[in-house]
């Protein structure tokens, strides 16, 4: 799967997934990060694309999720993404990718590893595949 | 408040000994992917405009699970899938079951802005994208030789396996029943 979410200086958000599914999935099968709600999603608050297990990812409405954290409970972005990651989805099963309108970034993942990378427009940049890099 | 932006590749079990010749291509994608975005919006491209063209690079690299390089079906088969979402107006589109349109996340795009509908699936969605002149191509652009010995695998240790997870099933694990073929997940 990949993705991608972007915010401007303006506070406008998108976000996109792409993917091929799962290795043997049976043919026919719809249930990946493509999902609206699921494994992409976008708002005034943030902008979310997730990967990884696409049945958990449903499950937990991981993108949505996220976004309904930072509306209804006042939560950071970097709050309302760790906590879906860390308590709604299950262990080894999903990562995402996030922006919010006020240009935060996060990217937490509770499998081994994720292929990432993200740059904001004070000049952090970075690419990691593994927690600990 | 400023702009930023983040892109993925894929989650899963990817292992810290991945050789250098299958990590290195990745890590550049990335790099790559990454600058074409930053680019975009420094530019002053809408972010609509920055994720799909992001998302295209990256479905054109054969390295990524996603449009060429996408993984097999039970049969060998690809279908694709892909979803964009515009936050302001939460206008948004999808797409599944795709095999021949080469950039998936464009004819998401599509359904969002020229249907009034936010999902085709299958032979509506290919239909949807011969009508709108997107680019396709021959199945065989998408499947690859490192993809072809990954379902192998997979059939051989009888598992379905999310990016880039191992398929040689753990010891005293019943192949049967590991991983997603289990079927709450």
């Amino acid at each position: 799967t990949v993705g991608c979410v972007a915010v401007d200086g303006n506070g406008n958000l998108a976000a996109a997934t792409s993917t091929g599914g799962l290795v043997n999935k049976m043919v026919g099968r719809i249930g990946d990060t493509p999902m609206i709600g699921a494994g992409t999603y976008a708002n005034c608050y943030c902008a979310v694309s997730a990967t990884g297990k696409g049945e958990s990812i449903i499950r937990a409405t991981v993108a949505r999720d996220v976004a309904a954290l930072m509306e209804y409970k006042g939560l950071s972005l970097n709050e309302a993404a760790a906590y879906v990651i860390e308590e709604c989805a299950p262990k080894h099963t999903a990562g995402l990718i996030a922006v919010s309108a006020k240009g935060e970034v996060t990217m937490p993942f509770n499998t081994v590893g994720m292929f990432r990378a993200c740059a904001t427009e004070d000049g952090h940049s970075e690419v990691k595949i593994w927690p600990d890099e | 408040m400023g702009w930023a932006i983040a892109l993925h590749g894929g989650a899963g079990d990817i292992p810290r000994a991945m050789p250098p010749e299958r990590l290195k291509p990745r890590e550049a994608a990335l790099h790559h992917c990454l600058q074409i975005g930053v680019d975009a919006l420094k530019a002053g491209r809408p972010p609509l405009d920055v994720v799909e063209l992001v998302v295209r690079e990256l479905e054109n690299n054969p390295h990524f699970n996603a449009g060429k390089g996408s993984v097999l079906t039970s049969n060998g088969t690809v279908e694709m899938e892909a979803c964009i979402m515009d936050g302001n107006t939460k206008r948004c589109g999808a797409v599944s079951g795709l095999t021949t349109v080469k950039n998936a996340i464009s004819l998401a795009r599509l359904v969002m802005e020229k249907t009034p509908h936010i999902y085709l699936a299958f032979d509506g969605a290919e239909a949807f994208a011969r009508e709108q002149g997107v680019e396709n191509t021959d199945t065989s652009h998408f499947i690859t030789p490192e993809n072809i010995e990954r379902l192998k695998q997979a059939k051989a240790a009888n598992r379905v396996q999310i990016d880039f997870t191992q398929s040689t099933p753990k010891a005293g694990e019943k192949a049967s029943v590991t991983a997603l073929d289990s079927q709450d997940g």
